[in-house]
């Protein structure tokens, strides 16, 4: 089963 | 001082519907430009960006910035206080703690104003990059609801697989499969009914069909729905709000351990 990603690891907090 | 007044409260109230599954409280930021939202859901998976332009309201005033945090559950009580087509009028005094929403109906023979409390949020934004994003789906709303409704029958994860053919949605679960594939619509009598691909790469990505349904709460905002994907990146779902804005939900895809 694939694995839910979080957005932080694609976007950028700021 | 903020003021901002909308013909059609109609317009508010699909809009909170939109996003209320999604977040429990958001801050609204004014300024002379328009309203804008960004917030990520509980779990970080998701996000809301919404922007409505001062230019698609009847009337706009505001004099300095200000960031309003709203409890979004209060705010759908209030909406529920008005018809459809009543005009709505939202005021904030600079540096207030209220906001104060007044309906009228067009005739104007019933007026109502309900004061609602503002909140401080902490505020967590992300930074978006700007992104050529590989395949451009235009779609209707509607058959885009039909399918992630349709599909999360079967699984939890819907993938997405788009090539220059057209576009596949899958899922599988403990009872089996489901496939539906759409075209590119090669003649349509109304541009919102047709299927349009622009594609400079193919792209498949796999995601949670319980965010996508949450999205498809935006369906009545708009006819159509425009799908951004490239590879390993979150997805982009675009409700075009007619002359208002837009509301944009942002999903991270799953990834294979």
């Amino acid at each position: 089963t694939p694995i839910q990603n979080e957005l932080a690891e694609f976007f950028a907090l700021i | 001082m903020f003021e901002a007044r909308l013909l059609k409260s109609g317009q508010l109230k699909k809009i909170l519907e939109a996003i209320k599954e999604l977040l429990k409280e958001a801050t609204f930021d004014c300024s002379d430009s328009g309203i804008q939202l960004q917030a990520m859901d509980d779990a970080h998976v998701s996000l809301v960006s919404m922007c409505l332009k001062s230019t698609g309201f009847d009337k706009f005033r505001c004099d300095r910035n200000l960031s309003m945090g709203i409890n979004l559950e209060s705010m759908v009580k209030i909406m529920k206080c008005c018809s459809n087509d009543d005009i709505m009028t939202i005021k904030a005094q600079d540096n207030a703690d209220t906001l104060t929403i007044m309906f009228e109906t067009k005739n104007q023979e019933k007026m109502s104003d309900y004061e609602m409390k503002l909140m401080n949020l902490d505020q967590e934004h992300l930074g978006i990059p700007e992104t050529n994003y590989s395949c451009i789906i235009k779609m209707p709303s509607s058959e885009f609801a039909r399918i992630c409704r349709d599909l999360s029958q079967f699984g939890d994860s819907l993938v997405i697989a788009c090539t220059k053919e057209g576009v596949k949605f899958s899922t599988s679960g403990d009872i089996g499969s489901a496939n539906v594939k759409l075209s590119q619509t090669s003649t349509f009598d109304k541009e919102e009914e047709g299927v349009t691909i622009e594609m400079t790469q193919a792209v498949c990505l796999t995601f949670a069909c319980r965010y996508l349904n949450l999205f498809c709460k935006a369906t009545p905002l708009s006819t159509q729905v425009i799908l951004s994907m490239s590879g390993d990146v979150p997805l982009v779902v675009e409700y075009q709000i007619e002359e208002l804005g837009c509301i944009r939900y942002y999903l991270a895809p799953k990834i294979e351990e």
